[in-house]
């Protein structure tokens, strides 16, 4: 772990004074190729370090605990503070149905996470509607009416349209008069580099005006999370994000590096396969992960 | 990227920028600059144009390396059984119809096996796919064991005298030791009908990932023998350079790319183009 190489190669620090610029540098290069090796991204460590050698710089090393011990600290508390200190609560609105969009890349667990996310509102008083939006990928539609019928919480499709924008738009008329409070869309996945497929996202935004654009992201994506994030927020604009799949033992450097460069919270952790893997984001336990 | 002009600290700095951003990995990337440092000296280049070509030519021979496995003779036996494994949303079931459109380009009988009997909608996807691709198709009824449909598949292709049988397993975690039981299972059972099957065991890997490619390397191959790859989603950005690392650590090769979602969008694996596309 990053701690046990740090005290190894910091260990000559110990009640030496301050921590300089010097005899900090090879406890750096550890906590660059710990970062790496998490997966953050490239750039996004050397912004990172820069902080963490401000941070660190002048403190007396103590004598209390190991140089190590310090740097890990002063890491951890960056790490934390950069991937949002505090949960951030779901936006909800004033004037019903509030719309939540989520989109993302190819098979990063949109329409799962719909419907998880769908349970937990209801669990908290909502009465959520799901709107089937994928009318590309074979059986998309039918999938998310298998998990909403699971889960006994009302789904909008329409087999007859092939207008994703239509049936988002027309969701919201049923929602209304079926007196549903919370809109989930459900989105085809789609490259950030596919302008047809961004543009689509766009006209939804702009003729739903939604809430919450969500981000669904997988904790296993590596260096290319910079480019997708920036691409899908400069293009389609994200207000949070939802990072999958963290059950596994992916580091998830991605969500330092998805965080730094949109500035937008991630709300929520998809932590399983079934429908109640669904929790809050943990900024702390994905630090500890990430410095392993 | 940097490819002119003297070869300077800056060179090495920029050379290690673009691999590690590629995915290569910590490791992998240290492994690279290092060799590279060492032909400077050794080749007296001068030029960082002459630096990339070397070390292009280098990954070329790296990812050509034929593997491990005895290809030849598992090619021709018939039924050909490839088994499709990987985590969850890689791309399996799509690359499953690619695979059965490609055989099918070639005038092969196939049967896909709808051997995902947990995921919502899973078989009507992969019947979906199988009737655009003109292949037969084995299913249970959702909550089947997935063995006895890779079985009944096995012994369908077998009676029908098809060519190709491909497994569609639910995308997991290898993380999880129970799922990866099933598996097992599942590669048990095939090989009573044939004890040579499956012949292929495929893990799909999505060119997004990260380090845990390695992990997931790893645990499939130590559960189940894996023969090569499909690197799927190459036609966004991501280069996928995690399959050097992985090759380099446990000698499993790429099979197969896939390029996009349509039944064409896969390609044979091409060393030099891809090693190219890193430098891009
Ligand atoms: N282990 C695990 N699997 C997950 C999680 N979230 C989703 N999945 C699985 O990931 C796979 C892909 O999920 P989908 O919901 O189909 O993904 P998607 O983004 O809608 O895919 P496209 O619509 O094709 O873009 C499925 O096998 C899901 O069960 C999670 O948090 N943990
Ligand atoms: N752009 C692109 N998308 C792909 C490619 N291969 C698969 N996809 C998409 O990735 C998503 C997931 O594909 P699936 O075939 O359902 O993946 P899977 O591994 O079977 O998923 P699970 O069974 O849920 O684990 C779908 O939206 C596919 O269209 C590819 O090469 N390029
Ligand atoms: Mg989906
Ligand atoms: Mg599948």
């Amino acid at each position: 772990s990053l701690s046990e190489k740090l005290q190894k190669t910091l260990r000559n620090l110990r009640g030496l004074g301050k921590l300089s610029e010097k005899n900090m540098k090879d406890g750096l290069r550890d906590v660059r190729m710990a970062l790496l090796e998490a997966d953050v991204n490239y750039k996004v460590v050397k912004d990172f370090i820069g902080h963490v050698q401000d941070k660190a710089l002048g403190r007396e090393v103590l004598e209390s605990i190991t140089p190590g011990q310090q740097l890990v600290k002063v890491v951890y508390d960056e790490l934390v503070r950069m991937m949002g200190k505090e949960a951030e609560p779901l936006r909800l609105s004033s004037e019903p149905p509030t719309v939540i969009m989520l989109i993302g890349l190819q098979g990063s667990g949109k329409t799962t996470t719909a419907a998880k996310l769908a349970r937990s509102l209801r669990t908290r008083g909502h009465q959520p509607l799901l709107v089937a939006a994928d009318v590309y990928r074979p059986a998309a539609v039918q999938q998310l009416i298998v998990l909403s019928e699971q889960l006994g919480i009302p789904a909008y499709s329409d087999e007859n349209s092939n207008d994703p924008v239509g049936i988002c738009r027309d969701s919201v008329q049923h929602a209304r008069r079926s007196n549903r409070d919370v809109l989930i869309l459900d989105t085809a996945g789609r490259l950030h580099i596919n302008d047809e497929l961004i543009e689509e996202l766009r006209r939804i935004r702009e003729i739903l005006h939604p809430h919450e654009v969500l981000l669904v992201a997988d904790a296993m994506t590596g260096q290319d999370a910079v480019n997708v994030a920036e691409q899908f927020h400069s293009r389609v604009g994200i207000t949070g994000v939802i990072l999958t799949k963290l059950d596994g033992d992916a580091r998830g450097g991605a969500a330092l590096s998805i965080k730094s460069v949109t500035g937008q919270p991630i709300k929520f952790a998809g932590i399983g396969e079934k429908l109640d893997a669904f929790e809050v984001f943990h900024p702390d336990r994905v630090a500890s992960r990430i410095l392993g | 990227v940097l490819r002119k002009g003297a070869i300077d600290e800056d060179v090495f700095e920029e050379l290690e920028a673009t691999l590690i951003q590629a995915d290569m990995g910590v490791k992998t990337t240290h492994q690279l600059v290092e060799k590279m440092r060492e032909r400077v000296k050794s080749d007296r280049l001068t030029d960082a144009e002459q630096l990339y070509t070397v070390l292009e030519e280098e990954l070329v021979a790296l990812m050509s390396q034929p593997s491990t496995d005895a290809h030849s003779a598992v090619q021709s036996a018939s039924p050909h059984v490839a088994l499709v494994i990987g985590v969850n949303g890689v791309g399996k079931t799509t690359t499953i119809a690619k695979l059965a459109h490609m055989h099918r380009l070639d005038g092969k009988k196939v049967v896909v096996a709808a051997a995902d009997t947990f995921r919502a909608a899973a078989i009507e996807q992969l019947e979906i796919w199988a009737q655009r691709a003109g292949a037969d198709i084995v299913k249970h009824k959702s909550g089947a064991d997935p063995a006895a449909v890779a079985y009944d598949a096995l012994a369908a292709a077998i009676a029908r005298k098809c060519d190709q049988v491909i497994i569609d397993t639910a995308g997991r975690l290898h993380t999880k030791t129970n799922l990866m039981e099933e598996l097992k299972k599942i590669k048990r059972v095939l090989g009573k009908l044939d004890p040579s099957a499956p012949h292929e065991v495929l893990m799909v890997l999505d060119a997004t990932t990260g380090q845990n490619a390695l992990s997931q390397a790893r645990l499939f191959t130590e559960a189940l023998g894996v023969t090569g790859i499909i690197l799927t989603k190459l036609d966004g950005t991501a280069k996928g350079g995690i399959v050097v690392a992985i090759h380099q650590e446990f000698g499993i090769p790429v099979k197969f790319i896939g390029v996009g979602e349509s039944l064409d969008d896969l390609k044979p694996f091409a060393p030099t183009e891809f090693v190219k596309a890193l430098f891009e």
